[in-house]
C-alpha cells in the first residue's frame, strides 16, 4: 500500500507543476510529504508561488490565488486518475477576469475526456458551457429546472 | 462512462419529479442564490452512497426529503435516480445503460436498486470502488472545498490523495 | 457584566430581524441563546428564513442565503454598536444580481454614518463606490495604489 | 472619528512608501487577483494592534515585512501610519487628528506611535477600547469570515458578541 501510495504521489507531483504553470504564468507549485518516513501518516505540504513573485506560504496567497492553487492540484490528482465526470459548485468565485479565462481554458481542454457540471454565477462560464440549466424558484421553496440554450432558439429564463 | 440522466423527485428544495440530461461535455448550471443549484450537486452525491450528512448540508439524513413550504405539504420520500452510460465498459457491470436509484423515507428505511433490482448500499459504492466516482470522490468540489484543501486543519488534502491511490 | 451581555444581546436581536428583512423579502431571523441561564458562556444560535421558505437549519442555507444571513447579523450589531468604519472584503463574492443591488442599498443606508472600504471584483460594488483604487502589480511582487474616478476624468487603470 | 489617511511602506507587497486617501463615503478597492487587496486591509487591522498571526494570514509577525522579489531586497522594517480624525470627539483624546505608528524590524522590535510620541503597545489598544475599532473590530470582514461566523466550530460568533457588549 505505501509503495502504491509513494508511485500515486509522486506523480500528482509531476502533474501539479504542469497544470499550476497552465494557470500561473512562470509559477511553481510543488508537493511535499513533510516526513517522507511516514508515506501513509505525513501530511502533505503544498508549495505554491505564482508567476514572479518569491515563494511564500500558502497562507499568504490572495483568495483568487488560493483558489487556483487547489484547483491545480485537483486537476493534477485528475490527470493521474482520471474521473469521468466533475462537478464544479462556484469555484470561479474568487477568480478576476483574467484568471477565469484561463481556468476556463484549462477546463476546456479536460472537457474531452471528462465531464463537466459547472455551477456558476458568471457570465463568462455560462458562455464557456455547452449547455446550460437554468434553477428557478418562482414558487417559493420549490426548484424547477429550465435548459437554456445560446445562439438563438430557447430562451426562456436568462437571455445570457 | 458519462453521466447520462439525473431524476429528482422529493429531494431536498425539488418536491416534483425533475429531470436533467447531460452530454459529454461542459453543463452549466445558473440560477440566483438559493434556488436549487447546490441541491443538485448533492443529490449526486447522495445517490452515489454518501452517508456523512455535514457533506450533505445536513444534521441528519432525513433532512434531504422535501420539507415542504407554506403551501405544500412534506414529502414522504426522497428519491434519486442517476443514469450512467457505461461507454467504456470502466464499470465491472455487463449492462450498457446502468441506473442507480436510492430512496429514503421520513420512516428512516432506505432503499437501493441497480437497474431496478433491490440491492445494498455497498453493492453500489463497489461499484464506483476504483473510479474515482465514489462518494468520496476528488471529482466533486463543492462550494467552501478550496479553503479545506488548503487547510493544514482538516484530513481533506490527504483523503484526496488517497483516493487517487 | 451579565446583565450588560443581555441588554447587548436584545438590542442585537431587535435589530437582526430588521436588517435581515431589508436583504430577504418577508423572511424571519433570530439570535438566541441555547442556555439563557448562562449568557457568558453559551452558544449562540442563529435561526434565519428567507422569505417564503420553511425554517430550516443555517446549514441547509445556500452559499448566497449564508453570506447575507452573516452580514445582517453584523450589520445588526453595527446598529447596536455602530463603528465608525467597516472595511469588507469581497463579501459580494456568492451574491447573485438582485441580492447584490439590495446588499449595496443596505450599505448606502449605513454610509451616511459609517466610512466603508469595500474590496470587490463586482463592476455594480464598483459604481456604488464613491472613490475607487486600483490596485496594481505591474512589477511581480510590488503592489501600486492607483486612484480611479467615474465620471470622465481620471481613467488609469481600468475603464469601469 | 474618520479614517482619513494611510500610508504603508515595507509592509507585505508594498516595499515602497504607498499613501491611500479617504473620505467619509464608499471606498472601492480594486485590482486582479494577488495584487494586493487583503494586504492593504491586513495594514489597518496591524497598525491598530492586532497581534494574531493567523489573522494577518503569517505564521510569524516577522512575514509582514515586505520579503523581496526577484529583481528587489527584502526591507529591514515594515511600517504603517493611520491618520484618524477624531470629528466626533469619539476617541478620549484631545486631538483633531490623531497619527498612529506601528514599525516592526526584522530583529523583532516594535515601536508604537501616537502623534509621533513614543508609546506602547496597549496605548494604541486602549485607544480604541470601547469603540469597535480595535483589533478584535467587528468592523472588519476578511475572506472567509462569513462561514466562520455561521460555524458551530468557531468561537468566532461569539466574540462578535462580546465585542459589541
Ligand atoms: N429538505 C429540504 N426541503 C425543502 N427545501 C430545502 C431542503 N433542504 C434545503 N432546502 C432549500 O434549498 C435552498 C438552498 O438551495 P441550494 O443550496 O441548492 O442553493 P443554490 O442554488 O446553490 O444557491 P447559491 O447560489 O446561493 O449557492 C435553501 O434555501 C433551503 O431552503
Ligand atoms: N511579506 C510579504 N512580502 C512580499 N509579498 C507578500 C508578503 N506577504 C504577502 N505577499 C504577497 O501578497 C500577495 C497577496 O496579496 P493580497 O492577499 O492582498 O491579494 P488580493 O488583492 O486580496 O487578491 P484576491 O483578489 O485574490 O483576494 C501574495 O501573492 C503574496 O505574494
Ligand atoms: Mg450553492
Ligand atoms: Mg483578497
Amino acid at each position: 500500500a505505501e509503495q502504491r501510495f509513494l508511485k500515486t504521489f509522486d506523480a500528482i507531483e509531476k502533474n501539479y507543476q504542469n497544470v499550476f504553470s497552465k494557470l500561473f504564468e512562470n509559477g511553481e507549485a510543488h508537493v511535499e510529504l513533510e516526513d517522507p518516513s511516514l508515506p501513509l501518516e505525513s501530511p502533505i505540504r503544498i508549495l505554491a508561488r505564482p508567476g514572479g513573485k518569491k515563494l511564500l506560504s500558502v497562507a499568504q496567497l490572495s483568495g483568487g490565488e488560493r483558489a487556483l492553487t487547489a484547483i491545480s492540484l485537483l486537476f493534477a490528482i485528475y490527470l493521474v486518475k482520471p474521473s469521468p465526470f466533475c462537478i464544479l459548485d462556484e469555484v470561479d468565485a474568487p477568480l478576476d477576469d483574467i484568471n477565469l479565462v484561463r481556468f476556463l481554458q484549462l477546463i476546456k481542454g479536460f472537457a474531452k475526456d471528462t465531464q463537466f457540471i459547472v455551477i456558476t454565477h458568471n457570465k463568462l462560464t455560462m458562455e464557456a458551457s455547452d449547455i446550460l440549466y437554468g434553477v428557478t424558484m418562482e414558487n417559493p421553496g420549490v426548484s424547477k429546472v429550465v435548459s437554456v440554450r445560446f445562439g438563438g432558439g430557447n430562451g426562456d429564463g436568462d437571455n445570457n | 462512462m458519462l453521466l447520462s440522466r439525473l431524476e429528482l423527485t422529493g429531494f431536498k428544495s425539488f418536491p416534483e419529479r425533475t429531470v436533467l440530461e447531460f452530454n459529454g461535455g461542459i453543463t452549466g448550471v445558473v440560477g440566483p442564490n438559493g434556488c436549487g443549484k447546490s441541491n443538485i450537486l448533492d443529490s449526486i452525491r447522495w445517490v452515489l452512497g454518501e452517508q456523512r450528512t455535514s457533506v450533505l448540508r445536513s444534521a441528519k439524513m432525513e433532512e434531504v426529503i422535501f420539507s415542504g413550504t407554506k403551501t405544500l405539504k412534506p414529502t414522504g420520500m426522497a428519491e434519486v435516480n442517476l443514469i450512467i452510460k457505461n461507454n467504456r465498459g470502466v464499470l465491472p457491470i455487463e449492462y450498457d445503460n446502468i441506473v442507480i436509484t436510492r430512496r429514503l423515507f421520513r420512516s428512516g428505511e432506505s432503499e437501493y436498486y441497480l437497474n431496478k433490482n433491490r440491492c445494498r448500499l455497498k453493492d453500489i459504492m463497489e461499484l464506483f470502488f476504483d473510479t474515482g466516482m465514489g462518494p468520496h470522490a476528488y471529482s466533486v468540489i463543492q462550494q467552501g472545498m478550496i479553503d479545506s484543501i488548503l487547510s493544514d486543519k482538516t484530513e481533506d488534502r490527504r483523503s484526496l490523495f488517497e483516493e487517487a491511490a
